[in-house]
């Protein structure tokens, strides 16, 4: 395991458990796609078909089951929790996300490593990550404000890395690090290991995840404007 | 095989 991968493991990992820790110490939820949520919800449940058959380390396990298990928390309380659900934006978070995973699940069929269950799985999982921010991106658009957003925003770990190899910047600083971060992490890490090993070879989940990386971007774009005039992050109505 | 194939990714 490389820097860059731990790295992204971690900054990924701490923007899930912020964004948990963030709703059920504030009661609220608003601003949250809950169908984004649910979308990483079934992209890790699938994903991790592996835990049942393969071992790879104890990190491995454990991350797993933490990714499962606050995922599948987040989605718990905006649903169920009698406090938190009141502050959902039904009305707005209406994007039709059945229809994303219909189609991540039919490209699995047509595009994967092997045809076999654990496979095409794995494969629907990775298309679906790439998408999952979509109903988020369309929930933000309409709310008009990410302040909320703010729940999946990073303080610590990470945040001074990022700031020096992301924004190579030194007259203002961004006070915040935000929850796509790790997307730089992953993308370094798999140009660290496409040069260091030998047999690496995973196009599905690197053109997955430079898709996933183009859609955040949207994400990146405003961050970066709200960095340059030093103001709270808003978008245009 | 999982080293390889970079399944050992999360």
């Amino acid at each position: 395991m490389n820097i860059f991968r731990f790295a992204g493991d971690m900054t990924h990992l701490i923007s899930i458990l912020v964004l948990l820790l963030k709703i059920y110490a504030t009661k609220t939820c608003s601003g949250i796609s809950l169908k984004t949520q649910e979308l990483y919800a079934l992209v890790f449940v699938t994903r991790y078909l592996d835990l049942f058959t393969d071992f790879i380390s104890v990190y491995n396990t454990v991350m797993k089951l933490v990714f499962i298990g606050s995922t599948l928390a987040i989605v718990w309380c905006m649903r169920l929790h009698r406090v938190v659900r009141r502050s959902y934006n039904r009305e707005l978070d209406t994007f039709r996300h059945y229809f994303l995973v219909a189609g991540c699940f039919a490209l699995a069929l047509v595009l994967h490593e092997k045809f076999t269950f654990q496979e095409v799985f794995w494969a629907f999982s990775i298309y679906l990550e790439a998408v999952a921010i979509l109903p988020q991106l369309v929930l933000l658009q309409r709310s008009g404000n990410v302040d909320n957003l703010t729940g999946q925003y990073i303080f610590f770990l990470g945040y001074l890395t990022f700031s020096v190899l992301i924004l190579l910047s030194c007259s203002s600083q961004p006070t915040e690090m935000p929850f796509w971060a790790y997307r730089a992490f992953y993308i370094l890490n798999w140009i660290y290991r496409y040069f260091t090993e030998q047999h690496f070879s995973r196009w599905i989940a690197c053109i997955s995840g430079l898709i996933q990386t183009a859609l955040y971007a949207d994400f990146f774009y405003y961050y970066f404007l709200s960095w340059k005039n030093n103001a709270t992050l808003k978008l245009p109505a | 095989a999982h080293q390889d194939t970079g399944k050992d990714e999360l």
